[in-house]
């Protein structure tokens, strides 16, 4: 009877924490260096008793008191006659919203790439990122981008490094409407540079960005139960 | 009418106490990223009538004694969490979601009758 009491105590706690139970994970996630950076910020701001808005992450510059990292669940893309001639890597990301609660509103989406440390110098200067929103659904594992089925969001020529992408609307109506979330088509182009002088080998270029190519989904979202707007700091 | 006092020795008087919740002994260390644990600390300690003014009460805390003084079935005041802090939490979820949330009233700083 006590172990059932402690069980049910446990239980309504975790509700409190957003969660149905408690989470067991197979291998712990490595936690990105904005959250590690924010979490120490705070820690030190309550170990110095200095006053804090958990409703506002100064960080990032905007109203929120959860961050979520989600990892992305999609896969690459090996057409048998590729998009483009020159179409050095595609890949489908997909993130699942649905930990997001319904009365939790959305704040910040920003999409993370991180193409790996050496993309530029690997692939030379002649690079192209293409990042489309998919607008219709698709078999997995037989998609083939047409135009019409995906809406083109952003391109940047010479990517490298880290990117950062706004995706907030984007997240916004995938939240609203889960079932229009289709994922994110995601394309790096390459021209051979031939004139450059590199000994450049794309498909080896190619394969190494497609290892070191990692995606992410930061989402900041404001419980309202939790930041009331007429609370006034004491 | 004269009110007995009774007598606590300063030990038992109310005053926070250090709790450290470690989230291992709960199990949940296994979805928990960070803290390890913290200092939650907990109230503890009697509220007698003869110091309820010195012992960080509240006027509710004040009369209560009060009456317990006069009326020994009356429950004495109690002693209770007067300031609490928040902590933050890096936990993981089912989803592989690393999560950063903000918990207000986690941890006991002051404890008042």
């Amino acid at each position: 009877a006590l172990g059932q009491a402690v069980q049910f105590q446990e239980y309504v706690f975790l509700q409190f924490l957003d969660l149905d139970k408690a989470p067991s994970p197979q291998k712990f996630q490595p936690v990105p260096y904005i959250l590690k950076k924010i979490f120490q910020d705070r820690e030190a701001a309550a170990t110095t008793g200095v006053s804090q808005d958990l409703c506002y992450v100064k960080e990032l510059g905007v109203r929120g008191n959860v961050l979520r990292f989600l990892p992305d669940q999609g896969f690459f893309l090996y057409p048998k006659k590729p998009f483009q001639a020159s179409s050095c890597l595609q890949k489908l990301l997909y993130f699942n919203l649905s930990a997001i609660k319904e009365r939790e509103q959305l704040t910040l989406a920003q999409l993370g790439l991180d193409l790996g440390p050496s993309s530029y110098y690997n692939l030379g200067p002649e690079l192209e990122l293409a990042l489309f929103l998919v607008q219709e659904p698709h078999v997995w594992g037989q998609f083939t981008p047409k135009p019409g089925k995906i809406f083109a969001l952003q391109s940047v020529p010479w990517p490298q490094g880290a990117l950062r992408f706004n995706l907030l609307d984007v997240a916004k109506d995938w939240n609203d409407n889960p079932q229009k979330n289709f994922g994110l088509f995601l394309e790096i182009l390459v021209k051979e540079d031939r004139d450059s002088g590199v000994n450049f080998q794309p498909e080896d270029a190619c394969t190494r960005l497609r290892r070191s190519l990692h995606a992410s989904l930061l989402v900041v979202t404001l419980n309202s139960d939790q930041c009331h707007p007429s609370r006034k700091r004491r | 009418a004269a009110i007995p006092v009774p007598k606590a020795s300063c030990k038992n008087l109310c005053h926070r106490h250090q709790l450290f919740i470690n989230f291992r002994d709960l199990g949940w260390h296994k979805w928990i990223i960070a803290p390890k644990g913290f200092m939650a600390n907990y109230c503890h300690g009697d509220c007698p009538f003869s110091l309820t003014v010195s012992l960080n009460s509240s006027n509710y805390a004040f009369m209560q004694a009060l009456m317990q003084a006069v009326d020994p079935e009356t429950p004495q005041a109690v002693c209770i969490p007067s300031k609490l802090s928040p902590i933050s939490m890096l936990y993981q979820d089912n989803n592989d979601n690393v999560i950063l949330r903000h918990y207000e009233d986690m941890v006991v700083d002051e404890c008042g009758c």
